[in-house]
């Protein structure tokens, strides 16, 4: 199974394993360059003595013998390389974590505490939805009942003018006056049926 | 340091790279033109170490300078060295992003709950406030209402 | 594969903040 190295590329930024891979590439193009060079030089030089017996097939043929040599050693050394750099190096240790990671830290349980707080919040909302519009009814009704009180206000003082009125036309306590009053119509009823009755 | 190792590792790989493709073994390859030119041929190996190494010292400071290497190895000797006292197995990626991502959200969410908490208490106050002239008000309506009922009996 | 690795892993060290950016914009714009 390939470990993928995830959290080393989240810190990296690329994979331990291909950078390893670059750099072996690398490597191996310059090995084979080099030797190349070290043929092509050996050509050269080789022209410059005429009676040389040594053909370019047999200068490859000890070539591809070095470089099959060196590449078995390249080879083994950088694996070896590799695994100690993608040990010791290229590797966050298991009880690492990376900075950007922090919260997890703090908040382990996240998912139910993200539920709970998610769930405690609509319940929040709803409250103050509901202290809201409670609170408009409430300023709703103070203004009723301004209009209310003025109303009832005004019928106090529509009260308070007619007992003024008795009071300014001599009838202080109105329920005398008024019973006066009967009595003093039922007096003039009779005295005018009196009249009447004489008249006739 | 990590940086410190990674050199090191690199010098001990060519160290050992040119130890293994030794003159002998050069020689021995090339021996048709070794025993041609002796001299030249060792010239022509002490330019092919030189040549291997500068491109694989080059390769190792570009690779270095691409991946900004250095800097990344400083930095995490430095998060490793905050966590020496770090017994644990440190959290990972669930692989599941949307279960991670609640770790970051809930410090905000809790900031968030609290000032809900007391934007509430702030409007249930004032609610308590506006209820009690509201009671009052309705005291005083009441009260109103009385006494225009005891002005009217007073008529009637 | 490498690839994707390394696209999964810098999205898991981005999005948290861009993500959170979003989210304190709503919780903000709530606020208001």
């Amino acid at each position: 199974s390939v470990n993928p190295m995830a959290y080393e590329a989240q810190f990296f930024g690329f994979t331990p394993q291909t950078c390893m891979l670059r750099v072996y590439i690398a490597f191996q193009d310059y090995l084979f360059e080099t030797m190349l060079l070290v043929e092509s030089v050996m050509l050269k030089k080789m022209d410059g003595f005429p009676d040389c017996k040594i053909s370019p097939f047999e200068l490859r043929k000890s070539t591809e013998k070095f470089l099959l040599f060196m590449k078995e050693h390249f080879d083994k050394l950088f694996s070896k390389m590799e695994e100690v750099l993608l040990q010791l190096v290229l590797n966050i240790p298991k009880n690492v974590l990376l900075p950007e990671d922090k919260v997890h830290e703090q908040y382990p349980d996240s998912k139910e505490q993200f539920q709970a707080l998610q769930d405690e919040i609509h319940q929040l909302q709803e409250q103050y939805r509901a202290e809201a519009s409670a609170g408009q009814a409430l300023r709703a009704e103070l203004e009723e009942q301004k209009v209310v009180q003025a109303e009832l206000e005004k019928i106090l003082q529509w009260f308070d003018g007619l007992e003024n009125i008795c009071r300014k036309y001599g009838t202080s306590n109105f329920k005398e006056s008024f019973t006066f009053l009967t009595q003093n119509s039922k007096k003039l009823q009779d005295m005018l049926k009196d009249v009447e009755k004489k008249s006739k | 340091g990590r940086a410190q190792v990674f050199a090191t590792v690199v010098d001990t790989f060519l160290e050992k790279l040119v130890a293994a493709g030794s003159y002998q073994r050069f020689a021995n390859c090339y021996r048709c033109f070794y025993r041609l030119q002796p001299e030249m041929t060792r010239s022509i190996y002490d330019q092919f170490i030189a040549q291997l190494q500068t491109s694989i010292k080059e390769e190792i400071q570009e690779v270095k300078n691409e991946g900004n290497l250095e800097a990344l190895f400083n930095s995490l000797d430095k998060i490793v060295e905050e966590a020496k006292n770090q017994e644990e197995p440190a959290w990972r990626p669930s692989g599941i992003p949307e279960e991670d991502i609640c770790s970051t959200v809930v410090p905000y969410l809790l900031k968030h709950k609290l000032y809900l908490q007391k934007v509430l208490k702030v409007k249930e106050e004032e609610n308590r406030k506006v209820a009690e002239s509201v009671l009052a008000g309705r005291d005083r309506i009441a009260e109103l209402q009385q006494r225009i009922q005891a002005r009217k009996h007073a008529w009637q | 594969f490498d690839e994707l690795i390394v696209e999964t892993a810098t999205k898991r060290k981005q999005w948290p903040k861009k993500i959170l950016i979003h989210a304190v914009q709503t919780m903000k714009a709530e606020q208001e």
